[in-house]
């Protein structure tokens, strides 16, 4: 059987939110090391990779590794039922095709459980290469979710230049142009506001606007977010979730024709 | 000018 606990339901409504702008389901794989998950959106343009260690869980037992397939609104309005306080245990037995969510109160008085279908999903799995990038910039989450939201009124596109100096991200179109240069920060002492930029190579890449949009739903997972980029390959946005995992979105570029 | 790619033209189907 599968049985998997979090002392907060909070972390898990955050995951969700995460992940429910850009799939409408997807397959949750349990094993003994923890919950893996991979999909593309629709269009095939981004991946997600979320990965939540079983060390992470408060508790965790999975006898078989299970996939259970998961229509993301469902369960979206399964964990609107639950208080961010409250203790979330999911539990699935061997080859079921159910998943059960239960809910405890902090003072136990109240117990909810919401019984949800498993799909079967058609799953692809792609295969992530191991990439040295040529440019890794680490900087506030809020930070980059703002410059996303601020930009995606100019344009459809955002451009990010990445040198030693800083990284730069432009949009331009009908209603005029928008930059914004974020300069490595010169402080160390304030680890969650700093810009670092590792640099072998300065690169350029062109990106959609709204899929760095629906990432930036992981925002309030983590407070730092990791861009690894190389020219021509997938732009990854990482959000790392705290003593638990990461979710990490690969973006492929717009190249020029 | 500029063409979307797709996250298939990256990665390959395991």
């Amino acid at each position: 059987m599968f049985e998997a606990r979090l002392n907060t339901s909070q972390v898990l409504k955050k995951v969700l939110d995460a992940i429910k702008d850009l799939l409408n389901e997807a397959t949750f794989d349990c094993s003994d090391s923890g919950i893996q998950l991979q999909a593309m959106d629709n269009s095939h343009v981004s991946l997600v990779s979320l990965s939540l260690r079983s060390d992470g869980f408060d508790k965790y037992r999975c006898d078989r590794n299970l996939s259970m397939g998961m229509n993301l609104a469902n369960m979206a309005k399964i964990m609107k039922c639950a208080n961010n306080d409250d203790t979330l245990t999911m539990k699935a037995q061997d080859n079921a095709d159910t998943v059960t969510f239960m809910f405890e109160s902090q003072n136990q008085e109240k117990v909810s459980d919401y019984e949800m279908k498993l799909m079967n999903l058609d799953q692809e799995h792609l295969g992530i290469p191991e990439t040295d990038y040529a440019c890794v910039v680490r900087m506030p989450a809020m930070e980059f979710a703002r410059i996303c939201r601020d930009l995606s009124q100019f344009g459809e596109s955002v451009v990010i230049s990445c040198t030693k100096e800083g990284v730069k991200f432009s949009a331009s179109g009908d209603a005029g142009s928008a930059n914004i240069k974020l300069a490595q920060t010169s402080t160390v002492d304030k680890e969650d506001e700093s810009v670092v930029i590792e640099m072998q190579e300065p690169v350029t890449l062109t990106f959609a606007c709204r899929y760095l949009n629906s990432f930036t739903k992981a925002t309030p997972l983590c407070n730092q977010v990791q861009l690894s980029m190389s020219a021509d390959v997938p732009l990854v946005v990482e959000y790392r979730i705290p003593d638990l995992g990461h979710i990490r979105y690969y973006l492929a570029p717009k190249i020029e024709d | 000018k500029h063409r979307q790619t797709a996250i298939t033209n990256f990665f390959p189907n395991q």
